[in-house]
């Protein structure tokens, strides 16, 4: 029984035990938030006395890029930093704060200049940030991809948020609605997060998604080949589908995968709060996993996973289905009109395109992605 | 002069208020997105080190390897600083792989620089941000080496993380108004 998701429930739910925490002093993890937001070290440390007992765990981030003011500390500055140490405990954490920018600056550029300014960096990114593709201009998003690449060739993990407006909504000139795609989620070379809930929101059982894990198919980028037969799969086999003219199934398609997004407690200007869900939560607590199981692998002498979509994707051909939670159950968020009802996609068997994969099963993840 | 950004429309995002054009001296922080050569190359090299089946699988590059590849042209490089020194642009950064610029440049010269745009500030609670409601241009000898400018149209990201019961009012209100709509 449970009165709320903390770093407990995530571990339990996730199969991680008090021995699944960081053990290599050079191995770390970041994440970034552009709402210009502030953390504050004295909650971390009051969120992990809180929560924290059960597993070896920091109490403090080890290094902040950019300013940190002394304003009140943000919501979503909080949880990223709180939920990322709950799953990769114990690993070094940096934080990119961006608080205090020059009035014409843009943050989520000035973390990409960033990337491109320091030879050493986490092998881990949790960010949570997202646009609707139509907001942004193609030069501006081809530009940005190429900078995912730079980072996916150097081995880094980028982890994007998926949304929370489910699948979106858009209002076309005729009057008719699509869906809406986020960017950077609908990038082909980021991993991106989407969101679930427990089925029974007092019990650690089986998850099914939230309604706004956000999902779908980039009217920007194509499908990349990693991802095409698990996503024909999905179009080919879905009892129900939206009507074609809403989305362009021969876009990337996102999710990748999922976790729980729903009802987290949080620890912001000292004070617990409850309740707090969107895929800014889900989204470092798979960063942290993923961090963990880079601490395996580099001390096995192995590289870091990188970026990790083709290996994810390759999961289930290689028999490793338990790696993950498959969620089958629940839909998103859409239209709120006459033809979709504000019903976007809904879950299904394997891939799906409102929780990718579905959830961490993580001593079965750890074994997939660490070769005997 | 080309756009490099023509679509979509400029628009304010709701709760930023305008305050007024900003002085011609006040000084914005341009960042000029250089054109990288190699991307054809580049994404080569990711999709060999990610996928767990490559013998590249893991060999990762190091920052000055991934600059080895992607750097602008030298062309690019002089086109690009003779246009700023002949506006007297000087107080510029570079990053390591050289494909951002970042400048710090008086609005009037700004305004110059890149036909088309207007500073503008805006606020929103505490928050200001300095913006160009219209859109700007490049000079056409320049549109090969420039991607993007930014500091220009996109605002800050607006709040991600919901408290459920926010969520549920955000949506009964859509409803709401939905329901309106159809």
């Amino acid at each position: 029984f449970h009165l709320g998701v903390t770093p407990s429930v995530i571990r339990k739910r996730y199969n991680m035990t008090g021995g699944d925490v960081g053990l290599l002093p050079n191995n770390s993890q970041a994440c970034a938030q552009f709402l210009e937001q502030y953390f504050h070290q004295a909650d971390v440390a009051e969120f992990m006395q809180l929560f924290g007992s059960s597993f070896a765990h920091r109490s403090q981030v080890d290094r902040v890029i950019g300013r940190q003011g002394k304003g009140k500390a943000g919501l979503e500055a909080s949880l990223d930093v709180e939920y990322i140490m709950s799953t990769g405990a114990n690993i070094s954490t940096w934080v990119f704060s961006n608080a205090g920018r020059h009035e014409s600056q843009e943050p989520f550029l000035a973390w990409l200049l960033l990337l491109s300014n320091m030879s050493s960096l986490p092998w881990v990114h949790s960010v949570s940030y997202g646009d609707d593709e139509d907001s942004l201009s193609l030069a501006y998003m081809e530009r940005v991809n190429v900078e995912f690449m730079k980072a996916a060739a150097r081995g880094l993990t980028i982890l994007f948020a998926s949304g929370d407006d489910g699948a979106g909504c858009r209002r076309m000139p005729g009057g008719n609605h699509t869906f809406r795609p986020s960017f950077p989620a609908s990038s082909p070379y980021v991993t991106t997060v989407g969101g679930t809930s427990f089925k029974n929101p007092f019990l650690v059982t089986a998850e099914v998604t939230d309604y706004i894990s956000g999902g779908g198919f980039s009217n920007v980028f194509p499908m990349p080949d990693y991802q095409a037969a698990a996503v024909k799969r999905f179009l080919r086999s879905a009892s129900k589908l939206p009507p074609s003219s809403y989305y362009n199934s021969s876009g990337r398609a996102y999710p990748d995968l999922s976790a729980l997004s729903d009802n987290y407690w949080v620890v912001t200007n000292r004070i617990p709060l409850p309740w707090v869900s969107g895929t800014s939560a889900s989204t470092p607590v798979v960063g942290g996993m993923v961090a963990l199981i880079n601490d395996r692998r580099l001390q096995r002498g192995l590289a870091p996973l990188g970026f990790l979509n083709p290996a994810l994707y390759q999961l289930q051909e290689q028999g490793h289905d338990a790696a993950l939670y498959d969620v089958t159950q629940g839909c998103h968020l859409s239209c709120l009109d006459g033809t979709v009802q504000g019903q976007g996609f809904c879950a299904g068997p394997a891939w799906d395109p409102v929780t990718g994969w579905g959830t961490p099963n993580f001593p079965r993840l750890l074994r997939a992605l660490l070769p005997p | 002069a080309l756009q490099p950004e023509p679509e979509p429309p400029c628009r304010v995002p709701p709760g930023w208020t305008p305050a007024g054009r900003v002085d011609p001296g006040h000084e914005v922080q341009l960042t000029f997105a250089l054109r990288q050569r190699g991307a054809g190359r580049l994404s080569q090299l990711v999709r060999a080190v990610s996928d767990p089946r490559s013998p590249r699988y893991g060999k990762y590059l190091s920052l000055e390897q991934v600059r080895d590849l992607v750097q602008p042209s030298p062309a690019t490089l002089t086109a690009v600083l003779k246009w700023l020194q002949g506006y007297g642009v000087e107080k510029c950064s570079s990053v390591t792989t050289l494909d951002f610029l970042e400048c710090l440049v008086p609005a009037s010269t700004a305004e110059q620089l890149l036909p088309g745009a207007e500073f503008h500030r805006y606020v929103k609670g505490q928050r200001s941000v300095v913006r160009s409601p219209l859109r700007y241009a490049v000079p056409e000898e320049l549109a090969e080496h420039v991607d993007f400018v930014g500091g220009l149209h996109r605002f800050p990201a607006e709040r991600k993380v919901v408290s459920r019961a926010w969520a549920k009012k955000e949506m009964e209100s859509k409803q709401h108004n939905g329901a309106r709509a159809v």
